[in-house]
């Protein structure tokens, strides 16, 4: 464990507790695309299956739990609780064009042609992508609330420590997991453009908006 | 071949 893998985590922590108690305090889900909310819970059923196989540590199985348990709140809360606030009708993001490819993609490249290993591959990949259907929603819209764009930001922020946490693995553990470090960088990359308009625009105090 | 990828990461 390095300060940037911790920091990422809990990065990544912040960033799903502020897209919970934004939903849950406001008692609304508008602007939040519940496609990529599914994704993400799907995400983490997938890659934490492990919990049931191997123990690894108290941190990393509470993390772990806690990722799960959220994402799945998150995803209660959109489709069942607050379903009259979803914004379902700009939510039209094709997830079948990512799961159909990224399952195929995890068939073909992976460590182990073992089912768990496979579902961890799918689960990485998907992982990598599972943003779209949110950011093809505010590309939709034009806008997002600030508190969704804090969201967004911890989100990619967790990514970026990660791709420092790995090169500091490469270089003082001799680690490195390929299949981690492509889907990472992929998923930050898809960031970049999100993380101009935060630090130029809802940093400066302003709403994110896209020109029409 | 038994063999369990321990992946340590979240």
């Amino acid at each position: 464990m390095n300060i940037f893998r911790l920091t990422g985590d809990l990065s990544h922590l912040a960033a799903i507790i502020i897209l919970l108690l934004k939903i849950w305090k406001s008692r609304s889900c508008a602007g939040i695309s519940g496609k990529s909310q599914v994704l993400f819970a799907l995400v983490f059923t997938t890659r934490y299956l492990d919990l049931l196989t191997s123990f690894i540590s108290l941190y990393n199985t509470t993390m772990k739990v806690i990722y799960i348990g959220c994402s799945y709140a998150t995803v209660y809360l959109i489709y069942m609780k607050l379903k009259a606030t979803y914004d379902g009708n700009h939510d039209t993001f094709r997830v079948e064009f990512l799961i159909v490819p990224v399952g195929g993609l995890a068939f073909l490249v992976n460590h182990d042609f073992s089912p768990l290993e496979i579902l961890w591959t799918f689960s990485i990949y998907l992982e990598s992508v599972a943003i779209l259907p949110q950011l093809f929603m505010i590309s939709k819209t034009g806008e997002a609330e600030t508190i969704t764009t804090h969201y967004l930001f911890f989100l990619g922020l967790y990514r970026a420590l990660y791709l420092i946490n790995w090169i500091w693995r490469f270089y003082f553990e001799g680690f490195f997991d390929m299949i981690a470090i492509v889907a990472g960088v992929v998923q930050t990359i898809l960031y970049c453009d999100f993380f101009y308009l935060y630090v130029t625009k809802v940093l400066k105090g302003k709403k994110l908006s896209l020109p029409a | 071949r038994e063999f369990t990828y321990i992946h340590d990461e979240l």
